[in-house]
């Protein structure tokens, strides 16, 4: 009913989530993400995460990414959506052989003096 | 698309694959 | 409306086609043409979503041209990009 844990709650969370300092994970991190394409940043080497630490995984639940989940007082973001759309877009276009649907349904639209 | 390219690419290396496909491109998304 | 968005579209693939070839022929690999279909609908969605970004700021500051300023604003989360953009203008005005 308010933001305290009560006492059962207190006890459920200590028992079960707490980190402590015995555990084999002391920290956990979201890994670094620097532009590789800025070309004084492209060598640098990806670091491994040091012991003890788990680095979180972006990708590793990304089976569920596919589409939004049911939201209560605030939707979805436009980058949310925006990473739905192309995680579906991938599925589709998972199965095709050489012909590219996409590249079939866009190509008549090209025009070469649109094109810096 | 130059960031998108190179991070594929990365993830097909390795992986040891010499063709970028949608798969590696996955991987790589969310921090895209 | 339609066509002249395909239009966009059309053109935003064509270069991310070159762009992804010659990233192939630097590292030696190759890109499935559904792999370049992905890349070019991700940017062409991110500059919808700068594009609406972009008039928000201008409209913001009482504008009704966009210019570098809230081109900097949208770099402004990412250090090494703000740097990247600061620079690239500097050297376009001299």
């Amino acid at each position: 009913k308010d933001w305290l844990l009560s006492e059962e709650e207190f006890k459920l969370w200590n028992r079960l989530y707490r980190l402590r300092s015995s555990d084999e994970i002391k920290e956990i991190t979201l890994p670094q993400v620097q532009f590789l394409s800025l070309s004084s940043e492209e060598d640098i080497p990806t670091e491994e995460p040091a012991p003890g630490t788990r680095q979180l995984s972006l990708s590793e639940w990304s089976v569920w990414q596919d589409h939004p989940f049911p939201t209560h007082q605030v939707g979805h973001s436009d980058r949310c959506l925006h990473f739905i759309n192309i995680m579906q877009m991938i599925e589709g276009m998972r199965r095709e052989e050489n012909e590219c649907s996409y590249e079939l349904e866009i190509q008549p639209f090209l025009q070469m003096e649109d094109v810096s | 698309v130059v960031e998108a390219a190179i991070r594929s690419v990365r993830q097909a290396q390795a992986e040891d694959l010499t063709q970028v496909d949608v798969d590696q491109l996955e991987k790589v998304l969310p921090q895209l | 409306e339609f066509s002249y968005r395909q239009r966009l579209k059309a053109a935003v693939h064509y270069t991310a086609g070159c762009l992804c070839e010659e990233v192939a022929s630097d590292k030696e690999v190759q890109f499935s043409r559904q792999t370049i279909a992905a890349i070019s609908e991700l940017t062409f969605r991110q500059c919808e979503n700068f594009a609406r970004d972009l008039e928000m700021f201008a409209r913001h500051a009482r504008r009704s041209t966009i210019n570098t300023e809230d081109v900097k604003l949208l770099a402004r989360r990412n250090h090494s990009l703000l740097k990247y953009i600061t620079e690239k203008n500097e050297e376009i005005t001299q």
